[in-house]
């Protein structure tokens, strides 16, 4: 495609063609759209973030991320919707219009790109980074138990092997290090939204802990709130909670750092799950799984915005 | 490129307690190289495990002697994989 107009959202796209259209919407929106680069993948490949803002300097902020864990598609796909809906919604939706007149967006729809490389070239299957493991055949990092929040508790593994490899020491996967850095080097986030697929959840911190956190009626009202307006399009069903009692322990997470940050409105998402495809949702459910979330998104985006801290 | 001929995704329901702690045990037997999609939370929450074809007959056989229901949610990945590429394919075809 020429341009973002013309991309087809409608299907799963290869690494080389989401970079091309990130490339494409900064161009197109110069005025709203850049691209940060905060870091390179452990096979050199740039980490991209898109960063919308209608000015002002180190605004408070909103971040949102998609594609850790590499196979997850449909959060790759839904991420490339969400950057067309922000530009496409700017002076027309009221709500978005708001927010990015007071708060800048990041959004990294590629968080894993050695391992959404892979997924696409050798094994669709693939969950983890791309980085060898000294003395174990096995290769990569989990990047959701790899930040440092409860590193090395239950719900992580220590094996090289396993799916939930935790990594040799906390933020040891540039992929994690790079956010961690740009997060703390920002300073004014102030909503963090990691998306996962699938299962149909929302949750808030924590994971790796059943100590509740501070604002557990906030979020979990919040939660309540986002999951309700994200029924509305389509009545998709979600889970919400906490990670601990919702789902399962899980130490090394990252909501649970950007929380232990000072991030109050951290969320992660588990999307649509039609109890038939798992991880191989058909494209034809990428576009009503961005704009289902797209209204859970609003609804902590636009919370965020009307609640300063 | 690694295919998936013949791996299955089991879907089962465990009914109470003890079946719970039953699939779980599943996580400690690497020989099967089983492979959470969603994994073991509470009872009465589906899990699913795609389950390599070299190590479906253990795994079933492990279910049904422990009288845990289970159903086929994918019968084999590779066919719906091969449905993916082929509509990535064909979708690039039509924009080019």
């Amino acid at each position: 495609p020429r341009n973002t107009d013309n991309f087809d959202y409608s299907r799963y796209h290869t690494i080389e063609e989401i970079y091309s259209f990130q490339d494409m919407l900064v161009a197109e929106n110069l005025g709203m759209v850049s691209k940060i680069v905060i870091g390179s993948s452990y096979q050199g490949r740039p980490l991209n973030v898109l960063k919308f803002s209608t000015g002002g300097s180190n605004r408070p902020a909103i971040w949102i991320d998609t594609g850790i864990h590499s196979r997850e598609w449909v959060t790759q796909a839904s991420g490339t919707w969400f950057a067309k809906k922000i530009v496409s919604s700017y002076g027309r939706d009221p709500a978005l219009t708001a927010i990015l007149d007071k708060m800048d967006i990041f959004l990294e729809i590629v968080t894993n790109p050695d391992g959404f490389y892979y997924t696409h070239n050798s094994n669709r299957m693939w969950r983890k980074t791309r980085k060898p493991n000294p003395g174990s055949s096995c290769v990569g990092v989990d990047p959701n138990r790899n930040w440092d929040a409860g590193f090395g508790g239950p719900g992580a593994s220590n094996s090289p092997c396993s799916e939930t490899f935790r990594g040799p020491r906390a933020h040891s996967e540039s992929e994690v290090k790079s956010i961690v850095d740009f997060v703390k080097q920002h300073g004014n986030i102030k909503a963090f939204v990691s998306i996962h697929a699938y299962s149909q959840m929302l949750l808030y911190p924590y994971g790796y802990t059943r100590t509740p956190v501070q604002d557990q009626n906030e979020l979990h009202a919040l939660a309540k709130r986002a999951i309700t307006d994200l029924a509305s399009l389509y009545g998709t069903r979600y889970r919400y909670g906490s990670i601990i009692n919702t789902i399962y322990q899980a130490s090394g997470g990252t909501i649970d750092w950007t929380y232990n940050q000072g991030i109050k409105y951290s969320f992660t998402f588990e999307l649509r799950d039609t109890g038939r495809y798992g991880f191989i949702l058909p494209a034809n459910q990428i576009i009503p799984t961005a704009q289902e979330t797209w209204l859970a998104l609003m609804a902590i985006m636009d919370h965020t915005l009307k609640n300063p801290y | 490129k690694k295919t998936f001929e013949g791996d299955q995704v089991l879907r089962i329901v465990p009914k109470d307690e003890v079946q719970l702690s039953l699939i779980k045990d599943l996580e400690d037997m690497i020989e099967l190289e089983l492979d959470f999609w969603k994994d073991v939370t509470d009872v009465d929450t589906p899990v699913h495990i795609r389950v390599p074809s070299h190590g479906l007959q253990s795994t079933r056989m492990y279910l049904e002697s422990q009288g845990i229901d289970y159903s086929v949610m994918i019968e084999d990945l590779q066919v719906i994989l091969d449905e993916e590429q082929e509509e990535m394919d064909s979708a690039a075809r039509v924009a080019a």
